[in-house]
């Protein structure tokens, strides 16, 4: 229904407050410019793809979140369980991954606080901030289920203190490589990442090796009005930038929030990166086969400049506007998704990697210092040659005095020139940079081939001894890219060109009488009439086959090129059907093998550009093959499903048994397992994981009991769903319903007006005199009230 | 202690041949085997419950011989690192 129906007027009670996603607030101006209400009319909202969190936990149980809630994408690597629930304190600290979650995949229509952007996606959450964040448990919570998760999101770094310059871990980094080698069954693993909010601290997100990072999405912010929000950090990092809170009177972002809340209070580039996670799951969605550099293409095509105001916008020489707050530019949802639905695979990544140079130059303060290198684009080496850019990444080795002094940038071969990193003042180290990887996605569709040029300022910005000098000792260039234009195949696909039918050969037809006589030897492949040249176009009749037009340049050929068949009655070669690449015969049913883009239909024996149902395109030997038995339909691997037969459902790419009602998939043991008999629905055997209420039972928080317990009440039974147990408000044992309705009060507090109050702010200077004050009705005085609180304002 | 590692008594582990070899490795040097690292194939996580949980230096002690063991490619002991919310 969301396709059809133009106006979306989803029931949940802060969607008019997305200002972010449509206009319905007439006194404000839109700011629709993501277009997520344009990929969801196009019918994208994410179903089918798998979002997880990484951050302090995610609250499962929250209405909002519930009905999208993935346990299969979550885990809880801080306390080694599977159950990713936030650890709730007094200090509320646990927040931060519900209000991420929830940007995400928060439910639609269910009259609970918000949309997420891909309101039909799964959600899960892992727990890995909440502890000793060390390497591994980076590097476990990045490789968790990489077949199952499509997309990571990441709204943490490391401090944005502007003087921190750390990055992931020898395991993190390996985690990184292996998520995009393997995971998505080899289609790579999506990692967003929040670029940091260390703007206020003159932080350079060059300086995180998470947002640095080639295998990261990296996504900044912008405030509602396009200005640069106090919090943002400059890199060449930044892919593309999302609308997020800025300035103090900008409209805020809602989202869900712990305590089954909704909060106004969730800010910076957290906000950011869960909402790209989510508008990538749309274009997941368009298209479950784009690769992880598909997906960054995708950013890069289609985020807009549009009114995002930065003095540093810049026209690289692929005529692509970048800068180093927003990067290509603001989010557009819709053209991602068209974009997505049409897209063919860029062609394979190739790195060319040059030898560190070594110039061991002194950096002098107040000077500036290049060193330059011409690149070949590796085009002697076939399988690394790049000529069409993606990333560049810069490592140096460098020593100096006083680190935030240095001010770095990389001019590219055609003149663009990017900065790697700005002078960050609070960066007082002398431990210099010591092979740290500089990133720029500016030079993204350049040529590599010609002179690189890095240039180091020296800007003392504080009493620094300028007789110690910095040292560049060693720089090495890394160009990531592509050898052919990777967008080659968007234009009307080129097919391989095979002369048609009409250039078959007639009867060898007797040539013209040389002027002169020849008497030489004739080709091998000269019949027995002989030849009047040494060529094989010479001959007079063909020992084996005759390929060619017959009024141009015919040959006598030993077999047949590729398109043709060897006819041996004629002795000619003829055309096979447009769609065979070899074929036994001319009919399209006589195809051996298909033309490229085509595949085998063994049901038919044609050349198909779509498989049957039931089947995929197998790349590499052309041809459908059949999917797994479970699977309706499948992409690119037998088991990579679509659709699924009866009695399964698809969660992710994978047909798992639909369980009956009363059991639970349980994914080790690939079978249905009975829930608790309180459940009705579940994610697990105990009785805390129902999902949904035996009849006659009422779901309190995750569980569902026959009546509510003490604290709790129980709500008003509402259509299609279990009547819940709410909590009472703070301090109450029971309670009749919601707010100010409290019956009984926890030891040490005091029911006065249907609240409790802690007995220390509340009691009475004397009984009998505040009997009296009562009975004289002198309680409405302010100050025989203070005297007497406990009289005065108890019930009664 | 700001700008100071911080030690746990949790190992990053390379050991080749199996988790079964890896649970033996394991228990030869008095660690518990808490599995292998996400997708890292071959790298386990141990962990050894009478090393200090937190520490400034490394702990030195006969779990230490786990790094002289002819199966065991890697050993990092985990340090502390600081991570903000953004």
């Amino acid at each position: 229904s969301i396709q059809n129906d133009p106006n979306f007027n989803f029931n949940d009670p802060k969607w008019s407050s997305m200002w972010y996603i449509h206009c319905n607030d007439k006194s404000s101006p839109c700011h629709n410019e993501m277009n997520i209400l344009g990929a969801w009319k196009k019918g994208y909202t994410g179903k089918n793809v798998v979002v997880t969190i990484l951050d302090d936990g995610i609250e499962r149980n929250h209405p909002d979140l519930a009905p999208n809630y993935d346990h299969l994408a979550s885990y809880d690597v801080n306390g080694n369980d599977y159950d990713p629930t936030p650890r709730y304190d007094f200090r509320n600290q646990n927040i931060h991954g519900t209000r991420c979650a929830g940007e995400v995949a928060a439910a639609a229509n269910n009259s609970h606080c918000i949309v997420g952007v891909a309101f039909n996606a799964h959600i899960g959450g892992i727990r890995m901030l909440d502890g000793d964040v060390t390497d591994l448990v980076e590097a476990k919570s990045l490789g968790i289920r990489p077949d199952y998760i499509d997309i990571y999101s990441s709204s943490w770094g490391p401090k944005d203190d502007g003087r921190t310059v750390d990055g992931p871990g020898p395991l993190t980094r390996q985690a990184l490589e292996q998520g995009i080698k393997k995971g998505r069954k080899g289609l790579g693993s999506i990692f967003v990442w929040a670029s940091g909010n260390g703007g206020r601290q003159l932080d350079h997100c060059s300086c995180d090796g998470y947002t640095s990072s080639i295998f990261t999405v990296s996504i900044s912010s912008t405030t509602e009005h396009g200005n640069r929000p106090w919090y943002l950090e400059p890199c060449s990092a930044i892919l593309a930038s999302t609308y997020s809170r800025g300035e103090l009177n900008d409209r805020t972002i809602v989202t869900t929030d712990l305590h089954q809340r909704c909060t106004d209070r969730h800010t910076g580039t957290s906000v950011s990166a869960p909402i790209v996670a989510g508008i990538i799951a749309l274009a997941l969605e368009a298209n479950l086969l784009l690769t992880w550099r598909d997906v960054q293409h995708l950013l890069v095509r289609t985020s807009r400049p549009l009114h995002l105001k930065a003095d540093d916008w810049k026209t690289n020489a692929a005529g692509l506007r970048v800068s180093h707050l927003y990067g290509f530019g603001l989010v557009d949802a819709e053209a991602m998704v068209q974009e997505a639905s049409k897209w063919r695979t860029v062609p394979p990544q190739r790195t060319c990697t040059h030898k560190p140079l070594r110039p061991n130059s002194y950096i002098h303060a107040g000077q500036t210092l290049n060193s330059s290198t011409v690149s070949s684009g590796c085009s002697d080496e076939a399988d690394r040659e790049v000529k069409f850019l993606e990333h560049v990444v810069v490592s140096v080795l460098l020593t100096h005095p006083r680190r935030g002094d240095l001010e770095i940038s990389l001019i590219s071969p055609s003149g663009t020139r990017s900065q790697l990193l700005a002078k960050r003042l609070y960066d007082g180290s002398n431990q210099g940079f010591r092979n740290w990887e500089f990133m720029s996605v500016h030079f993204w569709g350049e040529k590599a081939e010609g002179s690189w040029t890095l240039e180091i300022k020296d800007c003392p910005s504080k009493l620094r001894n300028t007789e110690v000098l910095g040292n560049l000792k060693e720089w090495s260039l890394t160009l990531y890219g592509t050898s052919e234009d990777p967008y080659l195949h968007h234009s009307s696909s080129t097919n391989q060109d095979v002369p048609g039918p009409e250039g078959v050969l007639d009867e060898p037809e007797l040539q013209e009488e040389e002027e002169e006589e020849y008497n030489g030897p004739c080709h091998s492949d000269c019949g027995d009439q002989g030849c009047d040249g040494p060529k094989a176009e010479h001959c007079l009749n063909c020992a084996h086959f005759s390929l060619g037009r017959p009024n141009t340049e015919r040959a006598c050929v030993s077999h047949c090129p590729v398109g043709y068949f060897g006819d041996v009655a004629a002795r000619r070669c003829k055309r096979c059907h447009r769609n065979c690449e070899r074929c036994l015969g001319q009919s399209e049913a006589k195809c051996s093998s298909c033309r490229r883009g085509l595949y085998m239909n063994p049901l038919s024996s044609t050349c198909v550009d779509t498989c049957p149902q039931g089947h995929y395109g197998n790349q590499e030997q052309q041809r459908c093959v059949e999917c797994n038995d479970n699977c309706k339909g499948c992409v690119k691997d037998s088991d990579r499903c679509t659709a699924c037969k009866q009695g399964y459902s698809l969660a992710g790419m994978t047909c798992v048994p639909e369980c009956t009602k009363g059991t639970f998939f349980h994914l080790e043991e690939m079978s249905c397992r009975r829930c608790h008999s309180s459940c009705q629905t579940c994610t697990g055997p105990g009785k805390g994981e129902c999902i949904r209420c035996t009849e006659g039972f009422l779901q309190q928080e995750w569980r569902c009991v026959q009546a509510c317990a003490p604290g709790y009440y129980s709500g008003q039974p509402s259509a299609g769903r279990n009547r819940m147990c709410h909590r009472c408000e703070e301090n109450c044992l029971s309670c009749s319903g919601p707010g100010t309705a409290c019956l009984r009060c926890k030891d040490g507090f005091s029911l006065v007006s249907r609240t409790c109050v802690v007995n220390s702010s509340c009691n009475n200077a004397d009984e009998i005199f505040c009997e009296m004050v009562k009975s004289n009705r002198l309680c409405e005085k302010k100050l025989y009230r203070q005297f007497c609180c406990k009289t005065c304002l108890m019930n009664g | 202690v700001h700008g100071r590692d911080v030690f746990t008594n949790h190992w990053a582990v390379r050991v080749t041949g199996g988790h079964l070899e890896a649970d033996r490795v394991a228990a030869k040097y008095g660690y518990r085997n808490l599995g292998q690292i996400g997708s890292l194939e071959d790298h386990y996580h141990f962990h050894h419950s009478r090393v200090v949980r937190r520490a400034a230096f490394p702990f030195r002690g006969t779990h230490s011989f786990i790094h002289m063991d002819p199966q065991v490619q890697w050993v990092q002991q985990q340090k502390v690192k600081t991570r903000e919310k953004r």
